[in-house]
């Protein structure tokens, strides 16, 4: 065989080795970018010990609400700054696109309040600690409304993990050490410093959390079904309680509190329907924002070069509006009849989005209506 | 605040945000249960004039689901972090559905914030360039020092879920 025809079949096979690996690294890259991160179920919470929580109910056969609330009883102890069984909740629940439920079980004004309450209310945003900002909490009515109408699993078992959490403890997450150390001072001056105190210094990442008090309630509810919490001894503990720290809650605001089901608010966004919970949740706000950017027909190219810069504004001159509208929201059943359909509406966008000009305006051109900001 | 995303394997989707307001609450809290108490009226403040027994304080809470039976797509998304709940989750959604990032880009991109008195407030990590041309423009800076918005969510398109915690609370999903 001539020199030149040994080389030319060495070219043929290395062009064809070649070929072979580029084609089995380009069949990898496919299948990564398609590969599912999951393909049955999932939960996203705040912390990863929580996301696993609430897994797991779903991998034991529970539904979304079981898995929601197991992971919710979890993060009122690994995330306790945020939420809890003291405070209120809302639910979106989709089944399918013809049956999406919102329940609410936002906290309300108790019957006994401070009438001049509002005087108390700071010009800026403040941290605003004190028995008489305490509403009704409506956490575990709305724990109980989705477990009647969606739960699978027993009401017991969903307590299980964050009663074992409690009891047993568990190193104090970082995030927590963060707000515990930015809260320190008031924090060794409360009753808060019973939980979350060493020797009377706040604790640090690492030191053992524990809530054996909590362990307790949470293992009396699940034991004794929601009610527990709101009549009986548990109630009259806590109302002894919140009296002992000048509050003005009674027993017979905790027997009337009740969670609200309601259809959530359909509204159409392009191919999507997005389904928002009604007032006195921010939902409207959401839907209005939505719609009046969606007439700018954002797409990729739109967060590139100059184009940037006009989409940000657009974003900017459209939370301004949003803000002067923020005075809508507020719970419709003491709205003294308000119309608020327009928030949600397309020819409100579109005329607001008219008026969306190319350099910022006076304040007052927003409507907006002085209101504090809030950290919650 | 915090704000939970989960699907279950039937196609149930739920979206729901809970919170006893701001950090730690009222800061009442019960020895005998161990519940911390909520300080939700001060909702109210720079919201209302009066108030009333048995009324529900307006709420930034939007606990949301989208569906498009075209795509397939469901997506369940909220936030926690207050006033800035509303303006974090728009932008994670515009990220996601209209500028094509994927979820968990779509909810790390910094954000822009608007207060009360419309100064625009960015995100530490905002392009410092885009910010200053803002700026040009006449919009005014806010002063706002703390960013405590999180956004969570879960999107599932097909049979395909992907799901994501905010890193910005150090978050991490879970699922099968």
């Amino acid at each position: 065989m001539s020199k030149s025809k040994k080389r030319v079949r060495c070219c043929v096979c290395f062009a064809l080795i070649c070929v072979i690996l580029i084609s089995i690294l380009l069949i990898i890259l496919l299948v990564k970018s398609n590969r599912c991160e999951y393909t049955q179920a999932a939960v996203a919470a705040d912390s990863e010990i929580c996301s696993d929580v609430g897994r797991n109910i779903l991998q034991e056969g529970g539904s979304a609400v079981d898995g929601a609330i197991a992971a919710l009883l979890c993060t009122s102890l690994v995330n306790p700054q945020s939420m809890g069984l003291g405070g209120g909740a809302i639910f979106t629940v989709f089944e399918n696109p013809d049956h999406v439920k919102v329940i609410n079980g936002r906290e309300r004004v108790p019957k006994v309040f401070k009438r001049d309450l509002l005087n108390d209310c700071p010009q800026n945003t403040a941290l605003l600690p004190g028995s008489q900002w305490i509403g009704v909490p409506g956490e575990i009515q709305a724990y109980k409304k989705a477990h009647d109408v969606y739960g699978k699993l027993p009401w017991k078992t969903l307590f299980k993990p964050a009663i074992k959490l409690a009891r047993e403890g568990f190193p104090l997450p970082s995030v927590l050490e963060k707000y515990l150390f930015f809260f320190q001072k008031a924090m060794v001056n409360s009753s808060l410093c019973s939980v979350f105190c060493k020797d009377n210094k706040v604790l640090k990442k690492g030191d053992m959390l524990q809530y054996p008090e909590l362990a307790k309630t949470m293992e009396i509810i699940a034991d004794k079904g929601p009610d527990a919490f709101y009549e009986g001894k548990l109630a009259e503990d806590l109302i002894q309680d919140i009296k002992s720290a000048g509050g003005s809650l009674s027993l017979e605001d905790l027997r009337s509190m009740q969670a609200e089901v309601k259809d959530a608010l359909p509204v159409q966004l392009g191919d999507y329907t997005m389904y928002i919970p009604p007032l006195p949740a921010s939902g409207s706000l959401l839907s209005f924002i939505l719609n009046v950017m969606k007439g700018y027909s954002l797409r990729p190219e739109s967060m590139k070069g100059e184009e940037e810069i006009w989409t940000y504004h657009h974003i900017i001159e459209t939370l301004k509006f949003a803000n002067g509208l923020k005075k809508y929201v507020k719970d419709p059943a003491f709205s003294d009849g308000n119309d608020t359909s327009h928030l949600v509406s397309l020819d409100f966008a579109d005329k607001v989005r008219a008026m969306i000009k190319d350099e910022p305006q006076p304040l007052q051109y927003y409507n907006v209506m002085p209101s504090a900001d809030s950290m919650g | 605040t915090s704000h939970l995303s989960v699907i279950d394997k039937d196609g149930m989707a739920v979206s729901v945000t809970s919170t006893i307001n701001q950090m730690f609450g009222s800061t009442v809290y019960s020895p005998r249960t161990g519940v911390i108490l909520n300080n939700e009226l001060a909702d109210f403040c720079g919201r209302a004039t009066k108030i009333s027994a048995g009324e529900q304080p307006p709420s930034s809470m939007v606990p949301t689901v989208l569906y498009s039976k075209p795509q397939k797509t469901v997506l369940v998304v909220g936030g926690a972090g207050g006033s800035m709940i509303v303006s974090s989750v728009a932008l994670a959604i515009m990220n996601h559905i209209w500028m094509g990032k994927d979820l968990k880009d779509a909810i790390s991109a910094p954000v822009v914030f608007v207060d009360s008195s419309n100064g625009v407030n960015f995100e530490k990590t905002f392009d410092q360039a885009v910010k200053e041309k803002l700026k040009a423009m006449g919009h005014k800076e806010g002063k706002l020092q703390h960013f405590f918005n999180v956004v969570n969510a879960i999107s599932k398109q097909g049979s395909c879920i992907t799901a994501v915690s905010d890193a910005r609370k150090e978050g991490k999903a879970a699922g099968y």
